[in-house]
């Protein structure tokens, strides 16, 4: 899994 | 959005009874979820998503800066402050110093990405203060602050969502998502119990 800053939500 | 357009319709000068919500309105949970969706949305100048998500994002600041001006200005005479007395920078400030200790990255935009993460989960906390130091809460008061809470209750279905289908996941959206959630459910209970059954809430001396 990634995650972090994938900032596409609201 | 459809809260939060109903909030600023319902303030409107043109509506019919205006004053009923102000009143129940905390001034203050107002100014911190303005302050939110600022420090969250300045990736607006550095970050396209989509054309949904920019007209959202600019939807969420218009709305919300309206809302503050109407109550604090326009308004002011109706705004209920005598009851809207949680003291905010007790919750700007741990969220600001947590901001800073975790966080994806030491940057100015991820630090307030982060700040605005933490302080939108606590945001409506004057606003709960505020119906308890009342003892109600006027039915458009209570379908708006539903509203509120399901957009981040929702999320949590689409994190889990994500999570399988998507692979991705943000621990810092994620725990503060559910913590915001929780701080609504009791919300939630009486919202159901009482003003779906066409009563307003009211709470017990």
């Amino acid at each position: 899994h990634q995650h972090g800053t994938r900032h596409d939500e609201l | 959005a459809a809260g939060i357009g109903l909030l600023v319709g319902m303030n409107c000068p043109k509506a019919v009874k205006p004053r009923d919500v102000i009143t129940g309105i905390s001034g203050r949970s107002q100014i911190l979820f303005l302050v939110t969706y600022v420090a969250r949305y300045l990736d607006l100048l550095t970050n396209f998503v989509s054309v949904y998500n920019t007209a959202m994002k600019v939807f969420f600041i218009a709305a919300s800066a309206a809302t503050v001006y109407l109550m604090l200005f326009k308004f002011k005479a109706t705004y209920d402050h005598n009851h809207d007395t949680l003291r905010v920078e007790f919750l700007i400030a741990p969220c600001a110093l947590l901001a800073l200790v975790v966080n994806h990255d030491f940057t100015p935009l991820e630090i307030l990405w982060t700040f605005s993460i933490y302080l939108e989960s606590v945001a409506i906390l004057p606003q709960l203060f505020m119906v308890s130091k009342t003892g109600e809460a006027e039915t458009i008061t209570s379908h708006y602050l539903f509203a509120l809470g399901s957009y981040r209750a929702l999320y949590i279905l689409n994190w889990i969502y994500r999570y399988y289908f998507d692979n991705f996941f943000d621990l810092i959206a994620i725990v503060a998502g559910v913590v915001q959630t929780v701080l609504y459910c009791d919300f939630f209970y009486l919202y159901i119990t009482k003003v779906l059954k066409g009563k307003k809430i009211v709470l017990p001396a």
